[in-house]
């Protein structure tokens, strides 16, 4: 910010006192973090995050990929943990919503989206689990299946799944929807968990602002 | 670089970490606490402009310049004290969907300071 008589601040040296020169810091920094996040204000939390929840996740984030050399107009990238907002559940099946906040107007690239989730199973057996994804049909009408992947499940704890394009068009969309149908005889007595620690959550890679690059042929 | 102490009224890099919870925003910002913003402040009389370190060549230049031009004829720009690397801040926080967020924010932390 430069002064009446045009002189630039970082040529004239301090000219404020240090109370005033510490306001206007912190406001710089402040509007530095929320120009950089693409926020116009700061978040209000609408849905706090228990603290099991929380250290499940911080167990499972990680950097960038080693050795990944910043490219030039790369874009700004993102790991994304969407805890699931539990739907429409039944004993035969549970629906889980996942919110996706738009980064900036120029939209958002997935890279790649996992489903993290818990199953309880009585002990020695398997199961199988089919993973429905679930999109709104024309107009935004009801929900019709995308795509469906099975996972084969044998022990009791945590379980990831690879979401594929269809998942990650949702996302982008900013609304995930999955049903989780557990099949086979076992399926009345497996769980899926969806308490404080172990809420199954959406693990997202994504990327705003990169140039898109014009592959040429 | 150099970091200013004392009276020093040259270019230089002023310390200044900005705590969350001082700013009220330690409750969406998971980590880290706080981060060093530092800034850049202080004189850069014409005999330095260009100075220090990588610009060595920009600084010969334009104080050769000086000399063949003297200083009175020097155009009254100036030179100002600005930040010559910068570091990025890798924030993890929650948006407002109460999602968890990780990125590394480029360009956030101010490491030297130097004459433009």
């Amino acid at each position: 910010t430069s002064r009446a008589d045009g002189q630039c601040l970082a040529c004239a040296g301090p000219t404020l006192d240090l109370e005033s020169q510490r306001e206007l810091l912190l406001d710089l920094a402040k509007r530095n973090i929320l120009d950089k996040l693409h926020l116009s204000q700061r978040p209000t939390l609408s849905r706090p995050v228990s603290r099991a929840a929380l250290r499940t996740v911080l167990q499972r984030l990680h950097g960038p990929p080693q050795g990944v050399l910043p490219e030039a107009d790369r874009g700004q990238e993102y790991e994304i943990i969407s805890f699931a907002q539990t739907g429409l559940s039944n004993v035969n099946q549970t629906r889980l919503d996942f919110y996706f906040s738009d980064r900036t107007a120029g939209g958002m690239e997935i890279q790649q989206a996992s489903l993290m989730f818990f199953v309880q199973l009585p002990p020695n057996t398997t199961q199988t689990m089919k993973v429905r994804i679930l999109v709104p049909g024309p107009h935004d009408t009801n929900l019709t299946l995308a795509t469906q992947h099975l996972l084969e499940v044998d022990a009791s704890g945590w379980h990831q799944l690879l979401l594929g394009p269809e998942a990650q068009a949702a996302c982008s969309q900013r609304h995930l929807t999955l049903e989780l149908v557990p099949e086979g005889q076992v399926a009345q007595s497996s769980v899926i968990l969806g308490g404080a620690a172990h809420r199954p959550f959406v693990a997202a890679r994504v990327r705003v602002g990169g140039k898109h690059r014009v592959r040429r042929r | 670089g150099i970091n200013c102490q004392g009276g020093s009224r040259m270019c230089c890099r002023q310390e200044f970490f900005v705590d969350f919870r001082e700013i009220g925003w330690h409750d969406w910002i998971i980590q880290p606490e706080g981060y060093a913003m530092n800034f850049c402040t202080g004189q850069c009389p014409l005999h330095v402009a260009g100075m220090p370190g990588i610009a060595a060549s920009f600084h010969t230049t334009v104080f050769n310049l000086l000399k063949a031009n003297t200083a009175a004829g020097a155009t009254g720009g100036g030179s100002c004290c600005v930040p010559t690397t910068r570091r990025p801040l890798s924030l993890l926080y929650y948006d407002r969907d109460s999602n968890i967020v990780k990125t590394d924010i480029p360009d956030m932390v101010v490491e030297t300071c130097g004459c433009s």
